[in-house]
């Protein structure tokens, strides 16, 4: 099964 | 004081149709580089960052950094107004809650002008760092749109896996699957139409096809697109403006649980 992941997981708040 | 003038609002006008339908409201940000929007979609799956360069305005006046929130469908509801060879200009005073955008037509002779709210949005900015990716495809933009919609209507996900060959675009749904490969091929008639494979190492990652068909809005922007990968990475795939700027839309992989 796939699981989609977040933009967060990727890039930090600045 | 903030003035910031555009020969061709068509291009404004397919900025705007190319990111209301995935982001709802935003904040523009205005600073000396340029006018600029980052945000992210309501699942916080992809993010949009699109950068005008102020050198690309006819005339540019930002006497200091300034967020404007504004409602995109608003936005592109009053851009319409506008037609493609009018000159906009974007006007906002300080400490002021609205925005008026000024169309005037090729010969003058008709001018109007569109005030809009601004609203306060809460959006945190996220650090993009800059990256090697470990795969980059150009490709006609137009190309890129027709195998998202393809796929689109198939399944749910597309596998996107570059070799140095090419590029394949695959799906699987209910009814059957799909597999299209694009070979690189820079012997082409319109420069537009090349395919061009920068490759470190070869990458497959999966995507949800509702977003690339999201991001294909902007296709109008570019004769070219261009797709960067890397594993463990968002997909980057970015329309450039001549002379403009870019429209770069962010996407989380899928990833097996």
């Amino acid at each position: 099964k796939l699981k989609q992941q977040v933009i967060s997981r990727f890039f930090a708040p600045k | 004081m903030l003035e910031l003038r555009l020969t061709q609002a068509g291009l404004l006008k397919k900025v705007l149709e190319s990111i209301k339908d995935l982001v709802t409201d935003a904040n523009f940000d205005c600073s000396a580089t340029g006018f600029s929007l980052q945000a992210m979609d309501s699942s916080h799956v992809a993010l949009v960052a699109l950068l005008l360069r102020s050198d690309g305005f006819e005339h540019y006046r930002c006497d200091h950094n300034i967020s404007m929130g504004m409602n995109l469908g608003n936005m592109a509801k009053m851009l319409r107004c506008a037609s493609d060879d009018d000159t906009v200009t974007i006007k906002a005073d300080d400490g002021s809650d609205t925005v008026t955008f000024m169309f005037e037509s090729p010969s003058q002779d008709k001018i109007s002008d569109y005030e809009m709210k601004l609203m306060d949005i809460d959006s945190e900015h996220l650090g993009i760092p800059e990256a090697e990716y470990q795969a980059i495809v150009r490709m006609s933009a137009s190309e890129f749109a027709r195998i998202c919609k393809d796929l689109g209507t198939i399944g749910d996900t597309v596998i996107i896996s570059v070799t140095k060959e090419g590029v394949q675009f695959s799906t699987k749904g209910d009814i059957g699957t799909a597999n299209i490969i694009c070979r690189k091929n820079t012997a082409v008639d319109k420069k537009e139409e090349a395919t061009v494979i920068e490759m470190a190492e070869p990458v497959s990652l999966t995507f949800a096809s509702r977003y690339l068909i999201a991001f294909t809005k902007a296709t109008p922007l570019a004769g070219q697109v261009t797709i960067s990968m890397s594993y463990d990475m968002p997909i980057v795939v970015e329309y450039k403006m001549e002379t403009m700027g870019y429209m770069r839309f962010y996407l989380a992989p899928k990833i097996e649980e």
